[in-house]
């Protein structure tokens, strides 16, 4: 009956200094919401797919990570999403990437999982794929945050010089395409 | 980029992985986020979830790296973890971090970067945020 749950926000540079403490109270805050969301379903006999299927979408509904909400810009200035989840019980898997309307990338991979015949759909199909599975499209701004706008507008910057800014490409999700 | 993995009480593993991709990336280019073996794999054995620059991630399959490892070579989770984040990846220069769990209740939350968002819970209610 033992149970366990683990959950990431992401790796980079981050340093203390780099973030604000306000920021980090944050960041530390929403892990814990997402962290006690799966540990509540876990507790109460719910499945492993349950718990990170519903960890995962606090962390994408925030617009602190890098994922959902919070997604960085594309250099179109689109968000451009992917997600994938696996059961370990029978190696069932599913998985979508390039969809631009999806609130919540991770339910969208599930379903993938457990009601179709495939594991990766991609793009314009795998959103026909939510639409005619009940699940509704939400429009491009939803996904609008200043902040990775003013990274994208950086990066771009960087595209004129011809160089790679001196800022980290993980942290900040940041890499020539 | 975000992830879960789980272990329930009736012993089955799973694991998540979301992304927005990187910034200013061009052409449709996909990371390891959806690619099941490299950044998200769950069996009997563990459950991984990776975050970090995807084109390594993709090129040595590294979720399902630890299952193999675990299941071809006897590591342990924190063995074969540790081996491919600090070994593997930083040696060719990549940079990322996963979270892994197995079905002894183990786990594991190796970097090789400064940072990474991450926590975990156990049965009995210990839990642990961690950023550094």
């Amino acid at each position: 009956n033992k149970f366990l749950f683990v959950i990431h926000g992401g790796a980079g540079t981050i340093t203390k200094g780099s973030i604000t403490a306000v920021e980090e109270q944050s960041y530390k805050e929403k892990l814990k919401e997402a962290l006690f969301a799966g540990y509540e379903i876990l507790k109460n006999n719910g499945s492993s797919l349950d718990a990170v299927e519903a960890a995962i979408k606090i962390m994408e509904d925030s617009p602190l990570f890098n994922a959902g909400k919070g997604a960085v810009f594309n250099n179109k200035g689109k968000n451009e999403l992917d997600a994938s989840i696996m059961d370990g019980r029978n190696l069932n898997a599913g998985a979508i990437a390039g969809v631009h309307h999806i609130k919540n990338p991770i339910s969208l991979a599930r379903l993938v999982m457990e009601k179709s015949q495939h594991v990766l759909l991609t793009g314009d199909g795998a959103e026909e794929f939510a639409s005619a599975n009940g699940i509704q499209l939400v429009p491009e701004d939803y996904f609008y945050t200043e902040k990775r706008w003013q990274q994208l507008l950086k990066a771009r910057e960087g595209d004129k010089k011809d160089s790679i800014p001196k800022i980290n490409y993980i942290n900040s999700d940041y890499k020539f395409g | 980029t975000v992830g879960a993995v789980a272990l329930d009480k009736h012993g089955n593993l799973a694991a998540g992985t979301s992304t927005g991709g990187m910034t200013n990336k061009k052409f449709g280019r996909v990371g390891d986020s959806p690619i099941i073996g490299a950044g998200t794999y769950a069996d009997s054995i563990c459950a991984v979830s990776c975050t970090g620059h995807g084109e390594y991630f993709i090129k040595n399959a590294v979720a399902y790296d630890v299952s193999a490892r675990m299941k071809y070579c006897g590591h342990s989770l924190v063995q074969a973890t540790e081996d491919i984040i600090h070994n593997v990846l930083e040696k060719q220069g990549a940079k990322g971090g996963l979270i892994a769990i197995d079905k002894d209740g183990n786990l594991a939350m190796p970097f090789n970067t400064t940072g990474m968002y991450r926590g975990y819970i156990k049965e009995n209610g210990s839990w642990e945020v961690k950023i550094y």
